[in-house]
């Protein structure tokens, strides 16, 4: 179960929290994986008491066109807020040894990019791989071949989403070095082992997974690796 | 179990924080849960004037008591007027029938009445609980803590870290931070944020 509570002394209109809150969820919270399971009990809690602004503040109103300058900014620092936040869930995620960034970049929408992301995140082939740091981007592809929306081909141009020869895999290392190409449109690439393997030893990895031509949207989640603590965990876990 | 935390997890926890104005917190020992005989497992968060207040939920079918009352709360007062909120951990309270829903809301009116407020049908204090699925919160024990639980209230950084402390299962580290922050119509004033949270198992949240 994920709880959080968060408090500030800004003063706020009570009909504007909730698309602050909104807005600033689905782009922290709503972005993390430990295991896939949605809990009963997910609640984030936020209070604004107003107990620092000046006597002339007017109290912030998030309107659809709002483009008032302390909107904008607390939107940003509560964005940023609670992706630290989140972060900190999937650091601490049982038997976790590592964090992993997902970042999709689709050239068709958000929503593509995001589902691809979130099927990546929860593969448990991906994230035992990753626990056993081996470069198995194959893994990777899968997850996003058979992502919700994506193999269906009802309402949606499925083939439009994911075209094989436009997708690329890419690892990027934690330390700001060279990022290390595994599948560029579609072709796998030679891939140095001694240099995967220097990746992967970190705890921080970013996974890349580019479906684009056109100028991209990008969705980023946030994961860890599946190891046999997950398992000893909630195996030894008494109800 | 031993709450030593991992060498590895230290450096996520905070010396020290700002923390908003006019906001408390503190946590209180209830033993929600039977093994649990001594960390503290209740915590509270709350304005020292009620404030305006809002959430997002799991989107699961099977919403927990305490979702289903805080939604209920959050309603009733239009995001006004609302003074914290009340955490156990030890026990979801989830799937647990009317009866569930009926300690929902004993929690959030024992605290509510610490603040001199009693009224039970327009409660004040948001409600949260994490622990196992299906079974019911030993509620005496909880109300009975909840006046301690008041007095422990406090503005330090020891106090939120006892807060973010209490309200963890399987964590190994309590998860608390905070910031601050001007906004560009008053760049003289500073304002304050500060957030706890928990979880590192059945994390997929979807809340809306």
């Amino acid at each position: 179960t994920l709880l959080a509570t968060v408090c500030t002394d800004v003063a706020i209109d009570p009909q504007s929290v909730h698309k602050f809150l909104t807005s600033g969820t689905n782009k922290s919270f709503n972005c993390i994986s430990i295991d896939g399971d949605t809990s009963t009990n997910d609640t984030l809690t936020f209070f604004a008491n107003g107990a620092a602004a000046p006597a002339d503040f007017q109290p912030l109103i998030h309107g659809k066109q709002s483009k008032n300058a302390d909107v904008i900014a607390f939107q940003a620092v509560l964005d940023d807020f609670l992706t630290e936040l989140a972060q900190l869930v999937v650091r601490d995620g049982e038997g976790a040894t590592k964090f992993v960034t997902i970042r999709v970049r689709s050239d068709i929408n958000y929503k593509a990019a995001k589902r691809a992301a979130v099927s990546v995140a929860c593969s448990s082939l991906v994230k035992t791989a990753l626990y056993g740091k081996d470069a198995n981007w194959g893994r990777i592809l899968c997850a996003v071949g058979y992502a919700p929306g994506i193999m269906s081909s009802t309402t949606i141009n499925a083939d439009r989403l994911v075209e094989p020869s436009r997708t690329s895999v890419s690892f990027i290392p934690s330390d700001g070095s060279e990022e290390l190409r595994l599948l560029v449109r579609g072709e796998p690439q030679e891939v140095d082992e001694v240099r995967a393997k220097q990746i992967l030893e970190m705890e921080d990895l970013e996974i890349l997974v580019r479906l684009e031509d056109g100028p991209p949207e990008e969705a980023v989640f946030w994961t860890c690796d599946f190891s046999h603590e997950y398992v000893t965990i909630n195996g030894d876990y008494r109800t | 179990a031993d709450r030593a935390i991992p060498a590895a997890k230290q450096k996520y926890v905070p010396a020290s924080g700002t923390y908003p104005k006019g906001f408390l917190a503190g946590s209180a020992f209830a033993g929600v849960k039977a093994s649990n005989t001594k960390y503290d497992d209740l915590a509270l968060i709350v304005s020292e004037k009620p404030c305006v207040a809002g959430a997002v939920f799991t989107q699961n079918v099977f919403k927990a008591a305490p979702v289903k009352v805080s939604q209920g709360i959050l309603a009733e007062k239009k995001g006004s007027d609302i003074r914290g909120v009340v955490v156990n951990s030890g026990c979801a309270n989830a799937v647990t029938g009317g009866l569930g829903n009926d300690h929902a809301r004993a929690m959030a009116a024992a605290t509510d009445r610490c603040f001199g407020h009693d009224n039970p049908e327009s409660l004040r204090t948001l409600v949260m609980s994490t622990g196992v699925i299906g079974q019911r919160l030993p509620i005496d024990k909880i109300t009975s803590a909840i006046p301690k639980l008041h007095e422990s209230l406090g503005s330090t950084h020891e106090h939120w870290l006892a807060a973010a402390q209490a309200i963890c299962t399987t964590d190994t580290f309590p998860k608390l931070i905070s910031r601050t922050f001007t906004l560009p119509s008053h760049p003289e004033t500073t304002y304050s944020i500060a957030g706890m949270t928990k979880g590192a198992g059945m994390i997929h949240p979807n809340m809306a």
